[in-house]
């Protein structure tokens, strides 16, 4: 555990906690894709079957639970509490162009060909795209909510710092896991053009960030 | 290794 890796563990679980505050506190769900939520949700489940077969630690073992039980929350919020606020319409993003191709990809290249290995590499290659139908509404609707902005910075400035903690590991421990590092930059990178927009539209007088 | 040690991170 280094600095990096802590602070992007509490950077993602920041996220997780803005978003479900935000739905719960306006007890409403608009501008949030659901589609993006529910891949956030498969990531963890998919991801922390581990859960069941090997414990790392108390930390490990706590943050997986808080991830995988926000996660749901989350989905249940959009899709059953407040259902009447859900904007399908422009979360139209089709989700199955990133599934298909990313289980292909896990099948295809991974660490281990076991049930468990391409189950956490389906689950790694598919965190990196899920924002994707997230992004899609902002920029098919033209803005996100401040708080959604937040939301969505805490997100990808966590898996930039885990590009920082796997440089640190890398050096240190000599740990080198090239998927992980892989679907961790085209994750970052995802980000780019948000981070860009949301440092330069930055300030106190901020409503709304506009996506092009 | 990656591929033999279990993936300690979130």
């Amino acid at each position: 555990m280094n600095v990096f890796r802590l602070t992007g563990d509490l950077s993602h679980l920041a996220a997780i906690i803005i978003l479900l505050l935000k739905i719960w506190k306006s007890r409403s769900c608009a501008g949030i894709s659901g589609k993006s939520q529910i891949l956030f949700a498969v990531v963890f489940t998919t991801r922390y079957l581990d859960l069941l077969t090997s414990f790392i630690s108390l930390y490990n073992t706590s943050m997986k639970l808080i991830y995988i039980g926000c996660a749901y929350a989350t989905v249940y919020l959009i899709y059953v509490k407040f259902r009447a606020t859900y904007d399908g319409n422009h979360d139209s993003f089709r989700v199955e162009f990133l599934v298909v191709p990313v289980g292909g990809l896990a099948v295809l290249i991974n660490h281990n060909f076991s049930l468990m290995e391409i189950l956490w590499t389906f689950s790694i290659y598919l965190e990196s795209v899920a924002i994707l139908p997230q992004l899609f509404m902002i920029s098919k609707t033209g803005e996100a909510e401040t708080i959604t902005t937040h939301y969505l910075f805490c997100l990808g400035l966590y898996r930039a710092l885990y590009l920082l903690n796997w440089i640190w590991r890398y050096y240190f421990e000599g740990f080198l896991d090239m998927i992980a590092i892989f679907a961790g930059l085209v994750q970052t990178v995802l980000y780019c053009d948000f981070f860009y927009l949301y440092v330069t539209k930055g300030g106190k007088d901020r409503k709304k960030v506009m996506l092009p | 290794k990656a591929d033999e040690a279990p993936h300690d991170e979130l």
